[in-house]
């Protein structure tokens, strides 16, 4: 209904105000309806701001900002509905690591109960988890699973 | 509803029966280039529900049975099954006597697919209805694929009122 | 042909007048998320002459002068001038008689734009030959963008065609 | 002309032959023609086998494998008409540990008179530089260059 989506809106909207300046050390967010008299057909406008700079689009945007911005979008979000799991492949894969110790302490400042499965390369990334499995291909063309300990990769 | 564990055989690179379980808190999948980390993502993408080859990167559906490899031959069927603990209720309300619910979804060589909830035949439906409104599913807000983390920036506006949907 | 230097000045978040030059061999360019390496590769492909706005992140080719920051206000021109080494003949034969040969591209905030071959007014076809067949240009094989590398693979069979060509 | 580009074809294919299994430590590549009877007008087919796989078809491959055998294609192309400069945007973002070290070695050893840029986060590549530069925004939105050697980047 009408009334659910804007409330969910206004709510992510708050949020994104909140998550967005701790991924980015600063900065500001904002999500706007590209048509608020038809909500429930109207698009959903982002523009952002990353510290100090005065975009004018979102399409200048780094590779490592736009993955932070859709990471800020995504815990949002989460934020205002916790989903019971999230499967996140490689989001690292871009960003520095300033910017993979602040998705760091993020996750772990809101991940209550849900878990989170984190497909990575990154070491600073495997020290997050509570568990590790490593996949292997001993026989090549053929996955299995192990289970590994972080001193023990190469 | 918890992630309890995922047991695969014969899909994708996965020839021989393999669980994963997932305890709370975050799991960390690692390993070379091409060993089958993502194929694990798309298995959980499977099982959910996903209907479309691509999203799953193969060309047709049959691209998710084991193909063979140098040392083993093909095989005939890829088998899914995603066990979740139904902890809180978010589980519709018909499966409010289970303490698990298991959702199985299997493919053969010849085009035919089942799906089954607790080891009983179900239809797509009854597994889509389960996972409705609960920030899960093989394209919910909550799974973000490899190299995609950015497409929600460049979705057109039209397209991302389903994530702000989703979340209502 | 071999790279000399690129001086950038007003283009994108270069305000001020920057000069990158570059020795023989490799060459690396590091710094956090944002703070404009892929912006001297969009330098680069913008004063060898690429046309299309979309393939240096923009939506109008007006994206390419300096917007403005919190502390500097915009500018009115963008300029790159990328100064070539002539030193084993792949440049064309009119230009023999430099040993370096500087390529110029301007654009100002009301749509006007220039080139220049050493700082003498040319046209887009003057630059444009200039590169061909070297393997270099905007679009050649030897030019992946962030997040592209595997674009050569995903591309449909008639597209490759092109990168044998660029090579023949 | 025809037999230009006939005899292009040949000669890549030749090459992928030996920079694919030194990439991936052995396996095969195949390049074909979707019409041999049009050269002129054909499209490209490349059908890859990474060591002891028995792949069906190239959307398959792994996200590393992918960037992987793209690079071999750029390389082989290369040793048939090296150009005087090529520019590589964060190349091993997917790539994992000992793929970019061979990836390393094979820059380092096909690259005789060319100049290579290479844009990375990964400290791995940044030791194949001959010159490193760092771009900074000590003051927010301004982008400046400053000289860096490995040691002082933290
Ligand atoms: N039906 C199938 N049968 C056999 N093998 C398959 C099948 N489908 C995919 N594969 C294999 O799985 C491999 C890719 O696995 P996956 O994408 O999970 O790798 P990954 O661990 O995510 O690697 P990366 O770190 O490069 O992303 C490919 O090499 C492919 O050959
Ligand atoms: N015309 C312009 N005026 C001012 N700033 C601009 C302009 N165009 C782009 N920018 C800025 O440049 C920044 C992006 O720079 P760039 O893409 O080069 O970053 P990067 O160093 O490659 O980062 P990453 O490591 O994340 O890929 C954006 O933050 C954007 O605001
Ligand atoms: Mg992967
Ligand atoms: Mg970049």
């Amino acid at each position: 209904s009408k009334e659910l989506f804007l409330s969910t809106f206004k709510v992510i909207q708050e949020k994104m105000n909140e998550v967005f300046p701790v991924l980015f050390g600063g900065g500001t967010a904002k999500l706007s309806l590209t048509d608020e008299d038809d909500p429930l057909e109207s698009g959903v406008d982002i523009m952002v701001h990353p510290p100090g700079k005065r975009l004018t689009n979102m399409t200048l945007l780094s590779g490592g900002e736009k993955a932070l911005t859709a990471l800020a979008l995504l815990f949002s979000t989460y934020l205002v509905k916790p989903s019971p799991f999230c499967l996140l492949d490689e989001i690292d894969a871009f960003l520095d690591e300033a910017n993979v110790e602040r998705f760091k302490s993020l996750v772990q400042s809101i991940v209550r109960d849900s878990q989170i499965i984190l497909i990575t390369h990154n070491r600073r990334i495997m020290e997050m988890a509570d568990t590790l499995y490593g996949v292997t291909m001993e026989q090549p063309g053929i996955s299995k699973l192990v289970s590994v300990r972080l001193d023990t990769i190469q | 509803m918890k992630l309890k564990r995922l047991e695969l055989n014969g899909f994708k690179s996965f020839s021989e029966k393999t669980v994963v379980s997932f305890p709370k808190g975050i799991s960390g999948v690692v390993g070379p280039n091409g060993c089958g980390k993502s194929n694990i993502m798309d298995a959980i993408k499977w099982v959910m529900g996903e209907q479309s080859p691509k999203q799953l990167r193969g060309k047709g559906m049959e691209d998710v049975i084991f193909a063979g490899s140098n040392g083993k031959s093909s095989v005939g069927m890829a088998e899914v099954s995603l066990v979740l603990d139904n902890d809180n209720g978010s589980i519709p309300q018909e499966y409010a006597d289970y303490s698990e619910v298991v959702i199985t979804r299997r493919l053969f060589r010849d085009g035919e697919s089942e799906y089954a909830i607790n080891h009983k035949p179900c239809r797509l439906k009854d597994i889509s209805h389960l996972f409705m409104d609960t920030g899960v599913g093989s394209r919910a807000y909550s799974v973000i694929e490899q190299g995609r983390v950015g497409a929600i920036i460049d979705s057109k506006p039209e397209d991302r009122r389903h994530w702000i949907e989703e979340a209502a």
